[in-house]
Formats: C-alpha cells, structure tokens, sequence
C-alpha cells in the first residue's frame, strides 16, 4: 500500500478515456482498459461506470515526453505508463506512454498487461516485491483472457476494499477464482522449473502456482496440481527444495524463509534461512540439492553455490564457490537441481545438464520438460 | 568508485548514466535535496541506493552495478518510484 493508504471512499468510480493511442484501434483499447478494471472490481466491492466527457475519477490518456505533471515519458520502453493514488484532481489518473507500440497481444508491449498494473495504483496500491504479482513494477506479459490477480493483489486491495460480495444479502466470502490457476505452457517454453525435490518415492517439480508429481521411473499420471492444495503455506513460487531421505524430511524454500515436511505435511512455522549460516545479503535461494554419499546439500545463490554439511548442521568453510568452475559443463543460473541415481541433474532454463560426480562433468543435456511428459 | 564497475570503460559509462537515471527517478523521494546526494560518484548514499533497489528486486544485495542490477535497469517497467511517496 502507498505510504498513508489512500483509497478511495466510494464504490462506483468514474473512467473516463481521454487521449487514445495511434498503435491500436480505439475498440481495443476500450476493451483492454474495461477488462483491466475488470481483474480488480472482481476481486472487491468496486463498480467502474465509463463517462466519456468531463471529469471522470480516474482519467486515462496516452501521452508524450512532458505531459505536465512532473513525470515525463522517455520515449520508447524504460518507463511504459504510471497512475497516481487515490485522490481528488490528478489522482486515479493514469497515463500510457504513446511512444510505446501498444497491442492487444505480446508483438509491442501489451495493454491490458500495464493497464491492470496502473489501475492497481489508482485503486491505492503501490509495487510488490513479489515477483509473481501484478503490482511488481517490471513488465511481464500477461494473458487477458482468463487473468485471475495474483494472491499478493487479491491481498492487498483486499485490504483496502475488503472482499467483494458474491450477491446481494448473501454473506461475504473472500475472494477465490472459479477456476484453479492457468497451468504454465511448459512444452512450448523456454523456461525451467522453480524447484524440483524428491519428496519419498516422487519426484516434485515446482512451477508458479502449479507442481507436478511423477514416480521417479514412471511417466504415467503425471498430473499438475496447485501448490495450496497440497502446500498451503506456500501458496506459490517455491524458490528451491531438497530432501534428507534418512531423515524423512524436505526442505521448501521461498524468499528468506524456508518450511520443513514430512511427507506432504508441514512442521511448523516457517524459519528463515540464516539458521543455516547464509550471510545476509543472501535474500534467497535459487537451488538445492542434497547429496546422499557425502550427506552435504548444496545451495545455489546466483553463479555461486554454499556447501552445507547435513551431520554437522553446518555451513562448510571456504564457500561459496563459483558454479561454472566447479560442475564442468554446467552453464547458466541453476533454477533447479536434484541428485537421482548418482547424478545431479541441473535445471537450467529449458535445459537439464546430467551431472556424473565421479567423472566430474556433464554427460548429458536433456529438455527440462522433457521431466513432465514434453 | 572502480569498484561499481566490473565492464569496458565506455560501457561503465554509458551504465553509470543509466544508473544514476533510474536511481534519481525511481529510488528518489522527489522535490528534495536528495537528487543532488543520489548522483553523487561513489558516495555511499548511491550505494545505498544500489542496494535498496537490489533488496527490492531480490538480487544480490552488493551495493555494486553487477550485470543482474544492469538488467533489471534496462528491463521495461512502470513509472511509478518503488520507494518514493508518490502522491
């Protein structure tokens, strides 16, 4: 929320489009901007009504460089749109970028996308560090059809609106979409996994909102389910995980914090990872994997990893060490990495590097999809 | 400050000045004296800075211009200050 927590006093807000853009039809942009105001007022008791003359709550234009309120526009990409908070006058509004090629699909930067971002801080939200939200400040493209907010959004306008009502006289429910989150195209992807684990006789692979679990020999009935449904303190975007078999117990990591299971059942509050000796400019984990034989785990925080010993519970001198130079053959970040059979398999983006310890190198490069049947 | 640079001179340069851009405009409170403190080379208030926005993104909190902070510099985004009270 904005520092103060403006938010508006009333339910129906006024929009009103202004100035439109040359890159796209005005038929588009109305039905981007109605369907952007549309992914908030499904989540709170909010009525956006269109007016097209005079002085509408929040205003939208399309405008260039200096538009006169103190945030000029820079010409193509680097700042796409903004909104102001709240208020009377200038607040609500919500000013696009012309110099940007404005679309209704992924060619140029899409409308809908940055319009739903916007309106997220004309309703009195400001930017999320949850990578996974609408409200985190970087463009990434979303599809409109069938957008559901994100929880972080649905939590933070929530705070602010409350839930909206199912129907008239009916009690008050939060918030949930009718249907289960999309599940990620995979297949037709260049990305990898957030995490991947054995968790008993599975393999888990972590993706957004979504895992799938498969036994380890078996492609057959491998199925995507939601993280809240099995892991509901997780909710999303599990970082990294990793299983001590011995011991019967997994590891989840997210953020700075990290939950620990048996099985599918989660043990306590969430602890953060300093415990293990992370220094604390360490915000998060990319990866980890515990190795049986030398019952170590391994961490990957950016082109380096940490080294932990299982036995002593502790962080090993000398560490961290640069990836790329100690796994010969390993190239990228590591989103993801497991040990299965004596191999450690890297995740890196669309690929999986098959890593033989005793040879010390690379000796196969498989499709990271490939893991779930692609 | 060498140290905030690990690339070719001209490329330091030419991120030096993206930096400072996107530092003044989206990690500074506006209207106040702390555009001048922001810009100024090496100071720790720019590496403050650095690292706010390295927090706030989830890198590698360094205080440095590592190749990770250049990228999210250069990624498109929305104008709205991350920390700033924008009103």
């Amino acid at each position: 929320l904005f520092p103060g927590e403006p938010k508006w006093k009333k339910n129906i807000l006024t929009y009103r489009i202004s100035k439109y853009t040359s890159s796209m039809t005005s038929a588009d942009v109305d039905k981007a901007i109605e369907m952007a105001l549309r992914a908030w007022s499904s989540a709170v008791p909010l009525n956006f009504v269109r007016i097209n003359s005079g002085e509408a709550d929040i205003m939208i234009s399309f405008e260039t460089g200096d538009h006169g309120d103190s945030y000029p526009f820079d010409g193509p990409r680097g700042t796409l749109a903004h909104a102001f908070a709240p208020g009377e006058g200038l607040g609500g509004d919500t000013h696009f970028d012309n110099a940007e090629k404005w679309t209704m699909g992924k060619n140029g930067f899409n409308l809908f996308t940055v319009a739903a971002h916007e309106f997220g801080h004309a309703l009195g939200l400001a930017h999320s560090t949850d990578s996974s939200a609408l409200m985190y400040p970087t463009y990434k493209y979303q599809n409109p059809y069938g957008f559901r907010l994100p929880k972080d959004d649905v939590k933070g306008i929530q705070a602010l609106y409350g839930p909206r009502k199912t129907f008239p006289g009916k009690p008050t429910v939060p918030h949930t979409p009718p249907h289960s989150p999309s599940i990620p195209d995979l297949c037709d992807s260049s990305s990898s996994f957030d995490a991947v684990t054995m968790l008993g006789k599975e393999l888990l692979f972590f993706k957004d909102r979504i895992f799938w679990r498969r036994q380890v020999h078996l492609m057959a009935g491998i199925r995507p389910s939601t993280i809240t449904s099995s892991f509901p303190q997780l909710m999303s975007n599990v970082d990294a995980a990793y299983e001590v078999a011995e011991r019967g117990t997994a590891y989840f990591f997210k953020g700075p914090h990290y939950w620990i299971t048996r099985g599918f059942q989660i043990q306590g509050p969430p602890r953060t990872i300093y415990e293990f000796g992370f220094p604390r400019y360490v915000q998060r984990i990319d990866a980890a994997v515990y190795l049986r034989d030398t019952q170590k785990t391994l961490f990957f925080v950016g082109d380096e990893y940490y080294s932990y010993d299982e036995r002593k519970r502790k962080m090993e001198k000398d560490y961290p060490k640069n990836t790329e130079e100690e796994f010969s053959g390993v190239n990228g970040q590591i989103d993801a990495a497991v040990e299965l059979n004596g191999y450690i398999y890297f995740f890196s983006g669309p690929k999986t590097y098959k890593y033989d310890t005793e040879k010390e190198d690379v000796v196969s490069v498989l499709k990271s999809s490939s893991w779930i049947g692609c | 400050a060498p140290s905030l640079f690990a690339a070719t001179p001209r490329t330091s340069r030419n991120n030096y000045h993206l930096l400072q851009a996107y530092l003044v405009k989206y990690y500074t409170k506006k209207g106040g004296h702390q555009i001048g403190e922001v810009v100024a080379r090496g100071s720790n208030s720019m590496v403050k800075k650095i690292k706010e926005l390295q927090a706030f993104f989830g890198l590698r909190v360094t205080g440095k211009l590592d190749q990770s902070t250049m990228d999210v510099i250069k990624r498109p985004r929305c104008g709205v200050p991350d920390v700033a009270n924008y009103r």
